[in-house]
């Protein structure tokens, strides 16, 4: 038996947007921990890790841990029905082949039910190690999100480069070339809008922009993004989720021929 | 431009 209230059900309907783009099938582990999932694009090229923390929900049971396959198109289809104020409540019988979402208006004078098939996901589950990362940034999603966009009009990569005088996103394709340097800016009545350099070494990676970009559509999830890089390492681009957890999204990076 | 790596090139599966 498996049963999650979600008081604030608005963070489900944006987890799902933000990696619907990325991913289409993916298993929703519950145990007690908390609801996660793990799951690679079609060509591996990037990852995406979400946690969910059980302390976060309002109510949680699950009483056996479980793994729930779902088509992640047909479930924000599901969960687009739940008004942004809504309270929601996924449920799980053991063994069952389908998950319920229930949606109850903040009033509880409405209260849907929809039930959707689950499915059988053979997918990959990676060990992704603690790492040390040289160079870790902290900025404005909105600002990364704009970056990445205006990147993308111009060139097909961004070669994101941290130094001491700041963090650089450059491009370049056939119209012309771009740079734009971010440098620190901690504004400490407003830190939703700082930007934090936090750099043990210098460190210049290349990145796909159509993953980064698929990336910001979790920036309404949190004012802020983390980018964490190392020479060696996928960039790992997070976004917190107030109080209960994160989405992490890493990207292997392009390497000269 | 460049070679695209793939995420499992850097992690191994569990």
């Amino acid at each position: 038996m498996l049963e999650l209230r979600l008081v604030q059900g608005s963070l489900l309907k944006k987890v799902l947007e933000a990696i619907r783009e990325l991913v289409t099938d993916a298993n929703f582990d519950c145990s007690g921990t908390g609801f996660s999932l793990q799951a690679m694009d079609s060509s591996h090229v990037a990852l995406v890790a979400l946690l969910l923390r059980a302390e976060g929900f309002e109510h949680y049971r699950c009483d056996r841990n479980l793994s729930m396959g779902m088509n992640l198109n047909n479930m924000a289809k599901m969960l687009r029905c739940a008004g942004n104020d809504d309270i929601i409540t996924i449920k799980a019988d053991d063994g069952s082949d389908t998950v319920t979402f229930m949606f109850e208006s903040p009033k509880q004078d409405k209260i849907a039910d929809f039930e959707m098939k689950l499915m059988d996901i053979d997918s990959e589950h990676l060990g992704i190690p603690d790492s040390e990362y040289q160079a870790i940034v902290r900025m404005p999603s909105a600002e990364f999100m704009r970056i990445c966009k205006d990147l993308s009009s111009i060139g097909d990569t961004v070669i994101i480069s941290v130094t001491k005088e700041g963090v650089k996103f450059s491009t370049s394709g056939e119209i012309g070339s771009a740079n734009i340097v971010c440098r620190q800016n901690q504004t400490v009545d407003k830190p939703e809008e700082a930007t934090v350099i936090e750099m043990q070494e210098p460190v210049s990676l290349t990145f796909a922009l159509r993953y980064m970009n698929s990336f910001t559509k979790a920036s309404s999830l949190s004012d802020q993004v983390t980018i964490s890089l190392s020479s060696e390492l996928p960039v790992v681009v997070e976004y917190k989720i107030a109080e209960m957890g994160y989405i992490r999204f890493y990207l292997a990076p392009k390497i000269e021929e | 431009s460049g070679v695209q790596l793939s995420i499992t090139e850097f992690y191994r599966s569990k």
